[in-house]
């Protein structure tokens, strides 16, 4: 593993000559070549220096100028510093037994794959013995209530929608749908919006105040650039976030985004989407993620 | 306030982080705060503005130097092939261009080649009905390439002046799917010559790194003409086309600046650098 890491590694230690111990210049080079790859794989620029000081943190801390084996240990520390940050592994959805549904509530910028993955969720819940109810609150994209109903109707799971109405109170209706007729997890498709946008995430702010979702996870895509920042920034300042779901990383995208939007969040990253078929949904292993960013 | 100042780290690493965090790839970015340095050591900078206009200018150069039009066919219809990753925004770039299209009095016909996502067709045919675009499709589970050779056939028959055919959002990581996206382009072209005479990219102005591989894989596929970059009414900047316009060779022709038909914009080059430093 880290391979495109190993590589610009190897040239910084190639070039430290015969020394065995490294000067804290040689140092300051590796981390200059760690900033190279992380920035190259999308890490937002904020969130590099954040990482940064928590490796030379490390280095010093564990006495890398008088270390006889540098490059193995600040491998290490590389690996250990990331998993940290991109960890913990945390899959748990929990349910609210008092009300008997648990909302889970999926936002997050245009084409991010929520409706997909609002699929791979109700079929995920269906293998655990959960009933399901999926909720067509996009009611503004051309076609998406078709899409999340053909989406339902290949996983045998239900789809509430409604003609007309408001995105708030299409929801607001469907909880109360759900508990009436025994569902136990609703799971709300949202319309993707810009963080900047304040109608919309006003919108957004008011489906969650009226349907009070035990679970609300912002849906990313894999391939995002450094705007990571700030669209996971404009979502996570208005309501609580409680998980992250990383999309498309079936691709080859490096996948910094993971760790810009976990760095700012703050909270886990659930689950990987890794195709379009709503098989494809996998739970995050920090160490897997870590390992493709670092290439 | 830099005036009075000679360039110095913390300068340059500040130039650095505007550029970097525009997407623009870190090793151009770096090239042009190389550039930067050279061109004023030692010299005492006199404005504010003169550092961002040097640099401005530099980004200008490396945008501006290709024809953004629309390539039109010597006789109709043009067709334009629509290309590109999951959700970057091919089905709604199509309805900013059939309305652009429209607007300037031409016949567009819209062909459904994306007959593998769920209610692709339906999202398509919503879009055509609201630009006035005549629409052709063989249903959800048809083979895109008889969409598409159908399609052209119509498009010959019914005098239109623009085909444009939509397909599946695809990684160009699926050797599968970008081979049934030149087998597209060989079905169409057996009907005329020439076409698709023009390829579009849609890159979701959102995306990383990874926009200049897939300008790559796509360009192999299908020989990508210009880029579409969409969502640029957010806070992303797109800069990730500077490297593909350089290395790669393919310009920006439209920018995608919301999600009404009307939101769809001509690339200027001026005005794109100029957002990047906003
Ligand atoms: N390859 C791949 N494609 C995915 C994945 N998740 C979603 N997609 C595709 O991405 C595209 C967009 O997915 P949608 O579910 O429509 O995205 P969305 O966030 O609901 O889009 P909006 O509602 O318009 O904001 C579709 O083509 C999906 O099939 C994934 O994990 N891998
Ligand atoms: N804000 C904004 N949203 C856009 C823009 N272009 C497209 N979108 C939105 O992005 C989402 C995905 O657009 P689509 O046109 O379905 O994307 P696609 O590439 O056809 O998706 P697939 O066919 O599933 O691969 C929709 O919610 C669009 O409204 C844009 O310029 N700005
Ligand atoms: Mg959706
Ligand atoms: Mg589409």
């Amino acid at each position: 593993m880290f391979d495109n890491l190993q590589k610009g590694l190897s040239r910084v230690f190639s070039g430290f000559g015969r020394k065995k111990k490294i000067t804290e210049e040689d140092l300051k080079e590796t981390l200059r070549e760690i900033r190279k790859v992380l920035l190259e794989a999308d890490v937002a620029l904020s969130v590099v220096r954040e990482f940064l000081s928590k490796v030379e943190e490390k280095a010093i801390g564990a006495d890398i100028l008088k270390d006889l084996k540098p490059e193995q240990t600040i491998v290490g520390i590389i690996n250990d510093v990331l998993c940290e940050l991109m960890g913990p592994v945390d899959h748990a959805i929990p349910y609210n037994t008092k009300r008997g549904v648990t909302v889970v509530m999926m936002c997050g910028l245009q084409g991010s794959g929520k409706t997909t993955t609002c699929g791979k969720l109700a079929k995920w819940f269906v293998k655990k013995s959960n009933k399901p109810l999926l909720v067509a609150a996009d009611l503004q994209r051309p076609g998406a209530v078709e899409q999340l109903r053909v989406v339902g109707e290949s996983i045998g799971v239900s789809v509430y929608s409604e003609e007309k109405g408001r995105p708030q109170k299409v929801c607001q209706r469907a909880v109360a749908h759900a508990i009436d007729k025994g569902f136990d997890v609703v799971i709300l498709d949202t319309a993707g919006r810009l963080a900047i946008d304040e109608e919309l995430m006003r919108e957004l702010k008011d489906i969650h105040d009226l349907t009070t979702p035990e679970q609300v996870y912002l849906v990313c895509d894999g391939m995002l650039g450094q705007d990571a920042v700030k669209s996971a920034k404009g979502f996570a300042d208005r309501f609580e976030i409680d998980g992250i779901i990383m999309t498309k990383l079936d691709g080859d995208a490096r996948g910094g985004a993971a760790l810009t939007v976990k760095s700012v969040v703050g909270k886990p990253i659930k689950w990987i989407g890794t195709g379009e078929k709503l098989e494809a949904l996998e739970e995050f292993h920090p160490d897997r993620i870590a390992s493709r960013i670092l290439g | 306030t830099l005036v009075g100042k000679t360039i110095d780290r913390d300068i340059l690493d500040s130039v650095l982080e505007v550029l970097i965090e525009a997407d623009i790839s870190p090793v151009v970015a770096e090239a042009l705060v190389s550039e930067l340095e050279a061109n004023y050591k030692r010299t005492v900078i006199e404005s504010e503005e003169q550092l961002t206009t040097f640099l401005k200018e530099k980004l200008k150069e490396q945008l501006a130097s290709r024809p953004c039009d629309l390539i039109v066919a010597d006789k109709p219809p043009t067709v334009i092939l629509i290309v590109g990753v999951n959700g970057s925004g091919k089905t709604t770039s199509i309805a900013k261009l059939a309305w652009l299209l429209r607007e300037d009095g031409k016949k567009v016909m819209i062909g459904a080649c994306d007959t593998f996502r769920a209610a692709a067709v339906e999202q398509l045919r919503i879009w055509a009905e609201r630009t006035g675009s005549l629409f052709e499709t063989k249903g959800q589970g048809a083979d895109p390439a008889a969409v598409a050779f159908s399609a052209t056939e119509k498009a010959i028959e019914q005098g239109v002046d623009v085909l444009i055919l939509d397909t599946a959002g695809r990684l160009h990581t699926n050797k599968n799917l970008m081979a049934e996206l030149s087998k597209i382009k060989r079905v169409v072209a057996k009907k005329i010559p020439e076409a698709p005479h023009e390829c579009l990219m849609i890159v979701d102005g959102t995306t990383g790194q990874n926009a200049l591989v897939q300008a790559m894989e796509f360009k192999k596929a299908t020989d990508v003409t210009g880029l579409f970059v969409t969502k640029l009414d957010g806070t992303a900047k797109g800069g990730v086309v500077i490297r593909i316009h350089r290395e790669i060779d393919i310009p920006v022709k439209f920018i995608g600046v919301g999600e009404k038909m009307e939101n769809i914009k001509p690339f200027d080059a001026g005005d794109f650098v100029e957002a990047l430093f906003s």
